[in-house]
């Protein structure tokens, strides 16, 4: 109950009937890298989890019978590399790096998507944009809106994320070595209106920073891998038998 | 068949002191913040394990979904020999949580973790 001691409530985590609390607490991270929560989590990526969330789960966080998810976990992963390609015209091009990062034999993934922006809006311009996979040949299909539904795009810029399913150029990346799973896109926008030959505004790549599209994985968590893994790390062998022992958090 | 023997013991169906600490299932709301986990967990942000407390009764009715073994076992203490303790009370079905978390690497992560939360009670 709230107001109860902070032991007590450490001591609910020990609690033999409620194992997985305790697999939980194995998974609190100890160290955080580079960055405040905060920063780490922001802005539409963050949105777009905490919508999913809401779609998926109730309030007091249990599932909802009729999500369809078709996972039990789904991962965003942010670019931690991106190269800004040099274009001329209306094009604005920019390399994006991810790491999958998923663990073999403890994660399966069974569906990849990528979630980016269609609409940017800048000071004077209004950037449509697609995302194309690495080895995706020729010039991406754009098809911006006609001119009469400009402003609807504009007003509507929230709902302009799309989220597009690259399952099939993902998985031979998810079961090679932790170093192969490297996924490129190409991040690639064009200026609506008239061609006139002018520089890039201004302001192009930190709006782009922004909206950097994101990867969603859904990953289902093997129940078994991970079992396999909790027992090699509480089991010790030890001359007079096997001992229970308990992880140091 | 625990349920015909009950019928059969008209007393049995009144609440004794004893009867209001049989084994049942008892709600304990926490924050994770109160967890110290809030820096990584973002939703939700409380969580009602709840647990299971109480005296397994002498006689297991059908409600508490216990094995013959356990129908046993406490015939056995009752009967033969008192050093065999009654079935105990623990949990019996589990519900699931969802879970939004942040990890060291900076992505999100929407995670179902199984048997989270406790939903009945058993005497095994």
């Amino acid at each position: 109950e709230e107001g109860k001691e902070p032991a007590a409530l450490s001591a609910l985590a020990r609690v033999p009937s409620l194992p997985l609390i305790q697999m939980l607490l194995e998974q609190v991270p100890s160290v955080w890298p580079c960055c405040h929560r905060k920063q780490l989590a922001s802005g539409q990526p963050l949105r777009y989890m905490l919508n999913l969330y809401q779609n998926v789960a109730d309030r007091a966080g249990r599932p909802r019978q009729n999500r369809k998810l078709g996972a039990n976990a789904v991962r965003l992963v942010r670019p931690f590399a991106k190269t800004r390609q040099p274009g001329a015209g209306p094009w604005y091009m920019q390399t994006l790096d991810y790491h999958l990062n998923i663990q073999p034999g403890m994660e399966h993934l069974v569906r990849a998507t990528v979630v980016y922006s269609k609409t940017l809006l800048l000071a004077h311009a209004q950037l449509f944009c697609v995302v194309q996979l690495a080895g995706e040949a020729g010039v991406p299909k754009l098809s911006p809106p006609r001119r009469g539904k400009r402003n609807a795009l504009v007003s509507s810029r929230m709902d302009s994320w799309e989220e597009r399913d690259i399952t099939s150029h993902s998985l031979p990346w998810a079961w090679d070595s932790k170093k192969s799973q490297l996924l490129r896109l190409s991040h690639v926008c064009i200026r609506l209106g008239p061609d006139d030959g002018s520089e890039p505004e201004v302001g192009w790549e930190k709006t782009a920073s922004l909206n950097d599209p994101f990867l969603l994985l859904y990953l289902n968590d093997t129940r078994k891998g991970l079992r396999a893994k909790m027992g090699k790390a509480s089991l010790k062998e030890t001359p007079d038998g096997p001992v229970l022992s308990r992880k140091a958090r | 068949q625990a349920g015909n023997l009950i019928l059969d013991l008209p007393s049995y169906s009144q609440k004794t002191s004893a009867e209001k600490d049989e084994c049942a299932l008892h709600s304990f709301r926490v924050s994770f913040n109160q967890l110290g986990w809030d820096h990584w967990i973002i939703a939700p942000h409380r969580y009602n394990p709840k647990y299971c407390k109480g005296t397994c009764p002498r006689i297991l009715r059908y409600g508490y979904n216990s094995p013959n073994h356990a129908i046993v076992q406490n015939f056995i203490n009752q009967l033969v020999d008192q050093s065999v303790p009654r079935p105990s009370c623990v949990p019996y079905k589990y519900s699931p949580i969802s879970v939004l978390m942040i990890e060291p690497s900076g992505s999100i992560l929407y995670k179902e973790y199984e048997d989270m939360i406790a939903e009945s009670c058993t005497c095994r």
